[in-house]
């Protein structure tokens, strides 16, 4: 696993391990309008993929250890940022400057339009390119998913101590593994990409809100649930 | 709770049926 002698931190294979396998998309035949289809497609998509997240998360250790009530306010507020971490990373290098949902789930700019996701388009590909230039590695991709989940400022806090030795566990795992590198520079940089992160989960999240109560877009009731918790 | 019910089962258990 470490290239320069092993790591005594443990949290950083067991993420890799538990990261859930991407799912496919399940085309919606409910409409003949195709922008219409690509939309239901993706929150779908969006709604089994936060039923994932939920099961993820729980796997993240400490996670289970804090009480009910702020692994909930943890998860109702950063659970976007977490699935979008995943999306710009499969978008990196995609042709056409595609967003990738899922490997038969691709959007070009112009469909992101056409289905009344133009502003997510635009956030999306400035996150995206942003992970481009960083040359992400896998390490890093799921330690930022977990630390977006942990650092989500959810408020009230029940217990701020037990959210305060998560988060500090999280990111005692990420200088260990940047330091084994040899490149301990790297876990400032990750930690201050986590603002545009956010800022781009928030314009999501209004986009999907607008559609819905706006455009009358059906969602799922986990989605829907998540995104009013918002 | 009432409002976040599916959140709240999902956690509590990772056998039970949920309704989505």
């Amino acid at each position: 696993y470490s290239p320069c002698g092993g790591t005594r931190n443990k949290v950083i294979p067991h993420l890799l391990l538990t990261e859930p396998a991407p799912l496919a998309a399940n085309q919606d035949e409910s409409t003949n309008d195709s922008s219409l289809r690509t939309l239901l497609t993706l929150c779908d998509l969006l709604n089994r993929e936060l039923l994932v997240l939920i099961g993820w998360a729980k796997q993240i250790p400490g996670f289970s250890g804090l009480s009910l009530v702020d692994q909930m306010s943890l998860l109702q507020s950063g659970w976007m940022e977490a699935l979008l971490v995943g999306v710009a990373w499969r978008s990196q290098g995609a042709a056409r400057e595609e967003l990738v949902f899922a490997r038969n789930l691709r959007l070009d700019e112009g469909q992101c339009q056409a289905a009344g996701l133009a502003d997510l388009y635009e956030v999306l590909r400035h996150l995206t390119a942003k992970y481009e230039v960083m040359k992400l590695s896998p390490e890093e991709v799921v330690t930022l998913k977990a630390m977006a989940l942990a650092n989500s400022d959810a408020d009230p806090v029940d217990c701020p101590d037990s959210v305060q030795r998560f988060q500090d566990e999280l990111h005692e795992a990420l200088q260990e593994y940047e330091s084994s590198r040899r490149e301990q520079q790297r876990a400032g940089r990750l930690l201050m990409s986590l603002p545009l992160l956010r800022q781009t989960a928030d314009r999501a999240v209004q986009t999907f809100l607008r559609l819905h109560h706006h455009h009358r877009v059906p969602l799922h009731k986990l989605l829907l649930e998540m995104l009013d918790a918002k | 709770k009432e409002k976040h019910k599916i959140l709240h089962q999902l956690l509590q258990s990772s056998t039970s049926p949920v309704d989505l």
